[in-house]
């Protein structure tokens, strides 16, 4: 089954606050290029999945969410 | 591994820390302990000593808090970020916070966290090491429940750690082994409870059998009190004042739990033992007379807790009043209205009510071997 839209947007919620605070994403709020964003996402989405030893496609897929939600340190596994 | 931008490290190896309060999850000893034991996962291998302070400012402060908490990452209720630490340097370099919206527990449950695992891998923080990508090393950065008795420091953070500091330089050959429980030739340096719990001893080395876990614990002295070198010759524990002494050399310490008593060591001749008495070789109390009998060669002394003085008419000889007992005693334990007297690989149970020899056995016999 399709994931529901609210749940859908939870987790984009859940993964843009998880790479925010441990893999140094900034979303530009006021970008007009929407794409430009979802570029820099699948980017940190990418260098996490690099980290984890997952496998890296850029996408928000059920295992790297699985992993964004387990309890862990909040120091940030890349820094700025 | 990895280490923070510029590798921040500790310019000395005495590093001193504080807890600046408590989790009420946990029992405030049990807390100390986690704190002690994952200090001493790095300790064991690098020249970095710890000294835990009660007051001021210490280079590694400790704190349990919710939400906001005046820094840089505020924590998020349950689940989700644990705690986190700063790198080495002055003001909030080096402090570890722990969320105290998290559920702290003593031992790996399914309802909790292990305390001494996000402590330990916090404190990797504190010392200067960053992040892990090697499933199962102590600082990859998810928290992975596991079994934390004999819990040894991952290959990738020793290597990580010893590349900020200097391995230990312990000469193999020196370092004594921990001896198989079931060696027929086993013998201890001292024993005492503590707290119903047992502790036998020998060089560094912590045997702890307990009425709340069943097997043997097997741990190091500095695990539990990181300032105390190992090697005691006697030891013994005063019930009623929830207080265990510990004898090296001419010195004695007092411990409450894992809290060192202020103002010792002390030399055991404030206990009333003359210069020539250099050090004790076994000690035990008695709860039912409140008395202490300490042991030096063939003789004992007779301590009275209650004047906190020697009684008159000691040293007497060891063979006069415990009869069995020929020669110098390594270690005592008091148990259930008996004395068990160890020399080297046996044990000599004794009445004490009905002054009888009763059994004698192998040391080990407490290992269920």
């Amino acid at each position: 089954f399709p994931v529901v839209p609210e749940k859908e947007k939870e987790d984009i919620q859940l993964a843009k606050q998880y790479l925010e605070n441990f893999y140094d994403f900034k979303e530009e709020k006021d970008s007009l290029f929407k794409s430009k964003n979802l570029d820099r996402m699948s980017k940190k989405i990418r260098e996490m999945q690099s980290f984890f030893g997952l496998e890296v496609t850029g996408e928000l897929n059920r295992r790297t969410l699985d992993m964004m939600k387990q309890p862990r340190c909040g120091i940030p596994d890349v820094r700025s | 591994y990895s280490t923070f931008p510029h590798s921040p490290r500790w310019k000395k190896d005495n590093v001193t820390y504080r807890i600046l309060n408590y989790t009420p999850d946990m029992l405030q000893a049990d807390v100390e302990e986690a704190i002690a034991k994952a200090f001493q996962l790095w300790s064991s291998v690098t020249p970095l000593r710890f000294t835990k302070l009660y007051s001021g400012q210490a280079d590694i402060m400790i704190s349990f808090a919710s939400g906001f908490h005046g820094d840089f990452y505020s924590f998020d209720g349950p689940g989700g970020t644990l705690a986190h630490a700063y790198p080495p340097s002055s003001g909030i370099g080096g402090d570890a916070h722990f969320d105290e919206d998290e559920n702290w527990t003593k031992f790996t449950t399914y309802n909790g966290y292990n305390l001494f695992l996000v402590a330990a891998h916090e404190l990797g923080h504190s010392l200067g090491l960053g992040h892990s990508n090697v499933f199962g090393a102590l600082m990859y950065p998810i928290y992975m429940a596991r079994d934390t008795r004999n819990y040894r420091l991952p290959q990738d953070d020793i290597d990580g750690i010893q590349a900020l500091y200097e391995p230990t330089q312990i000469t193999p050959s020196k370092t004594p082994m921990r001896p198989k429980d079931c060696d027929p030739h086993l013998s201890f340096d001292a024993i005492t409870t503590l707290r119903g719990e047992i502790l036998f001893f020998k060089d560094i080395y912590v045997w702890r059998k307990s009425p709340y876990f069943s097997g043997i614990e097997h741990d190091t002295i500095s695990s539990f009190w990181p300032s105390l070198a190992g090697g005691f010759d006697a030891a013994y524990e005063v019930d009623k004042k929830d207080r265990v002494i510990f004898f090296k050399d001419n010195q004695y310490w007092a411990v409450s739990g894992y809290r060192i008593e202020p103002g010792f060591p002390r030399p055991i001749q404030n206990l009333g033992f003359s210069t020539s008495v250099r050090k004790i070789d076994a000690a035990v109390h008695d709860p039912n007379t409140k008395k202490t009998y300490f042991f030096v060669g063939q003789k004992y002394w007779s301590f009275n807790e209650n004047t906190q003085s020697m009684e008159r008419g000691y040293p007497r000889k060891i063979a006069a009043d415990f009869k069995g007992i020929g020669h110098r005693v390594d270690a005592a334990l008091q148990r259930n209205g008996h004395f068990y007297f160890f020399h080297g690989s046996k044990q000599y149970e004794f009445d004490i009510k009905n002054k009888k020899l009763i059994h004698i056995t192998k040391s080990y016999s407490w290992f269920n071997c």
